[in-house]
């Protein structure tokens, strides 16, 4: 049962290291805080783009946000779930990061299903399909969009 | 789904495989559409879905139009690979809810219990509270929580 | 001492009745639990774009935030604070809802200083003046932004 | 200011009256330009400025700089309608911390307490845990809070 575990938790972390550097451009990784026992805590080294390391509470919100994804990729690497669905995840991002989380979702759907939920212009253009959705009087309802660029190709 | 929250009329969205976007003003009902996922999944904290009461998930009404009786959402999931212990190429899984706040599941069509349906969906690594799904504002979530509540996420997965 | 709370709370009351229905075109209140007791709690009664009147705790993101800006801006209109410091308030809002903040704040700022953090395009053009924060090598630096719409008016 | 968090050069930014805009990049710095005011308005929870200690508030180095000494960070006011009950047509407030967490205030350049500090600010109506101070993520907490400590903005206003 401990070897599952070492077994898992050392694919997730070689994942974690490849997406953050893809992501932010820096160094990071997943470690127990004591390495021996799989019950104590697990933590998270994250060096956005060659900073020094800080504790990963001092990070902007859009570092956060930036390492919290990377850490659901290199899950979904090693282990993907039927389906994944993010409500406005790209809240915090700026247009570089925004840009970066849409197009590792575009590149990862090829093989998972994702639902997102975004108020993001590129984000909505990197879907395979978007519904708009909409309220009159009180009751929503929901509209297949097509994209001018979606026709192209 | 039907009568959920804003979605008074019967209403039927397709998700294909590959990248689903859903977009919309303030207020329009995108998270409700992930409410109403997490409901048919057997969640029970009416919290998570933004709701004191079960029965507050129903369609309350306008100033011209009555609340509705019941709420119900169905969904359904490709079962071609079998990932389902169930014979049939499709599964449905279908919650309805009426003003007691009393719900009644389904599994294709036949009625059975919620501890049947968490069953079948752990089955297919399917939870009412799995981390794959990201609700509005808890995207950090995972920074913030203790390294005990983290370590238990690799624990799940493993 | 009762009389000068009632007479606060009446006007902030008056002025959020005031904002709410110009920037979420719905109605709006404020009002104690008990309002005998000024002792009690305070209630937000919204209502936005004419929806039954949900509990405030049930309304979306773009909701909350529209509406929390309408409480903070019916304080400002009957006693101002020195200086207001808003760090991405925007975060969850739609285009249209982003516009109608930003020129909400545009305005009031003839009057009072505000101080906004944000990444969206436009409440950045509507700002006096512009700083772009930027990091090398770990340190920040800031420069002052003009943009062309600032030299045309 | 000089030395606090991310900006280690000495750096002045005049903020004038209306409305000003700051932007750029997730973590280039812009919430540490708030974290700065609010630790020269002598906020002492370390955690509203993303630090465990004070001492994490000094410009921590890099591969090839070493750490800061120490940081501070000043603050000027327009006093020219004497809303604060000195006669200078300026009011500066700075605060120095070194390395052991220690706090130097001074007001107009004179070493002073941090309680002398507080009054000064109130007397304008300035303080360091003012609702017109809204952190990044805070916007809707107005509306999460509870009603009495909602009512309690009302009665700092009145
Ligand atoms: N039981 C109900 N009956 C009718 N309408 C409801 C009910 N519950 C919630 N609503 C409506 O749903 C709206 C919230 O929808 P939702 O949270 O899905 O918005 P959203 O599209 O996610 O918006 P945002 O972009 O701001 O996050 C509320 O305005 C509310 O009026
Ligand atoms: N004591 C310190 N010394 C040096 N750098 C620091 C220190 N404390 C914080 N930082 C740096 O400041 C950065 C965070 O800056 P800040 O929170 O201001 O970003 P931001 O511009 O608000 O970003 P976002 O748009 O994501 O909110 C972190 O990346 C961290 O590396
Ligand atoms: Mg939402
Ligand atoms: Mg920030």
């Amino acid at each position: 049962k401990k070897e599952v575990f070492y077994e898992c938790l050392r694919a997730i972390d070689k994942n974690f290291r490849e997406v953050f550097k893809e992501i932010a451009k820096g160094e990071g990784s997943l470690q127990l805080e004591n390495p021996l026992d799989i019950r104590s805590g697990l933590l998270i080294q994250a060096n956005p783009a060659g900073k020094n390391l800080l504790n990963i509470d001092a990070m902007s919100g859009g570092e956060k946000t930036l390492t919290a994804l990377a850490f659901l990729f290199a899950i979904l690497k090693y282990k993907p779930a039927p389906f994944y669905i993010l409500d406005e995840v790209d809240a915090a991002l700026d247009k570089v990061n925004t840009r970066k989380i849409a197009e590792m979702i575009k590149k990862l759907s090829k093989k998972e299903q994702f639902i997102v939920i975004t108020h993001n212009d590129y984000t909505i253009k990197q879907g395979d399909r978007v519904y708009g959705v909409s309220m009159e009087n009180g009751e929503s309802k929901i509209l297949g969009l097509e994209l001018p660029e979606m026709k192209a190709g | 789904m039907q009568g959920f929250k804003s979605f008074r009329k019967r209403v039927s969205i397709p998700i294909l495989p590959g990248f689903t976007v859903f977009c919309g003003p303030n207020g329009s009902g995108k998270t409700n559409i992930l409410d109403a996922v997490c409901f048919a999944l057997g969640r029970t904290s009416t919290k998570s879905m933004r709701a004191d009461r079960l029965h507050e998930l129903i369609y309350h009404g306008n100033a011209s139009i009555p609340p509705s009786d019941y709420a119900s959402v169905s969904l359904w999931f490709d079962n071609s690979d079998r990932v389902f212990p169930l014979e049939t190429p499709e599964v449905s899984i279908k919650r309805k809810i009426n003003k007691k706040g009393i719900s009644v599941y389904k599994i294709n069509g036949k009625t059975t219990t919620r501890e049947k349906v968490l069953e079948l969906l752990s089955s297919a690594r399917i939870h009412p509270d799995g981390f794959n799904i990201i609700m509005q504002g808890d995207v950090s979530q995972v920074i913030d929580m203790s390294p005990e509540e983290r370590r238990e996420i690799i624990d799940q997965v493993a």
